[in-house]
């Protein structure tokens, strides 16, 4: 038996918003710490990592552990039916073949329940392993959006520099070429205002990134006021929205191979 | 466009 209570669906309306466009059919891993999800892209190009602690939901039991196959697209569909605020329960039973999901409003005068059918999903999953980032780039989210959608108005691919002063990404196309520079912040304080960056750094490092799965991955950005970005010489970019006190979801990204 | 590798070139199937 799962069950699982946000207090409210806002939340899980922008988690499933943050993945469903890089997957569409995913299993989700629920054991007695929380829930897990792993999945790939078509392509495998890019790789989503889902983590829910069982204290960040409200209620939360997890009699046996269990993976539940489920399409994102039909979760979101099912999601869209809560108000923001209304509290949202999931749960299934041992072997069950659907996920019930309801929705109690503030004034508990309204309580609706939709049932998402489950599905088998054969799909590979990999081992991440615990890596030492060379550099770890902290910014704003919001910022992280913007400078994609920005650049995406010019090329295809983005190249991420992360230096001691700070951070540049940069791009070219067919109509010229760009590059946005976010210098480096020793302290991310009130005066600086939220929207500061800083770069953690060993070493200098670039990478080369397919810019339309960095769209994908700032649909995350509702989700967290802040996303850091972990490069690595030679392995795949990791971006981390941290899911309030409760989590996180992880994009890896394999890098384009440098002409 | 620049060619793309795979994660399953960095990370190994479980």
């Amino acid at each position: 038996m799962i069950e699982a209570v946000l207090p409210q669906a806002s939340l899980l309306k922008k988690i499933i918003e943050a993945i469903k466009e890089l997957v569409s059919e995913a299993n989700f891993d629920f054991s007695e710490t929380g829930i897990r999800l792993q999945a790939m892209d078509k392509s495998h190009i890019a790789l989503s990592f889902l983590h829910l602690r069982n204290d960040g939901f409200s209620e939360y039991r997890c009699d046996r552990s269990q993976t539940l196959g489920i399409n994102l697209e039909s979760f979101s569909k099912v999601l869209k039916c809560a108000a923001n605020d209304d509290q949202v329960q999931i749960k299934a039973t041992d072997k069950a073949e659907s996920l019930s999901i309801s929705f109690e409003s503030t004034a508990k005068d309204r309580v609706s329940e939709f049932n998402v059918k489950l599905m088998d999903i054969d799909i590979d999953s990999v081992d991440v392993p615990d890596m030492d980032y060379q550099a770890t780039v902290n910014m704003s989210s919001q910022e992280f959006a913007r400078i994609v959608r920005d650049m995406m108005t010019i090329g295809e691919a983005i190249t991420i520099d992360a230096t001691k002063q700070g951070v540049k990404f940069s791009t070219s196309g067919d109509a010229g070429e760009g590059n946005i520079l976010l210098r480096h912040r020793k302290t991310i304080d009130e005066e600086d205002g939220p929207s500061s960056t800083s770069v953690e750094i060993n070493e200098p490092v670039s990478h080369s990134l397919a810019l339309k799965f960095l769209a994908n991955f700032a649909k995350a950005a509702p989700l967290a006021d802040r996303v850091s970005i972990n490069l690595i010489e030679d392995a795949p970019v990791m971006f981390e929205f941290k899911i309030s006190d409760m989590g996180h979801i992880r994009f890896y990204l394999a890098p384009q191979i440098e002409e | 466009a620049a060619p793309q590798r795979s994660i399953l070139s960095f990370f190994g199937k479980k």
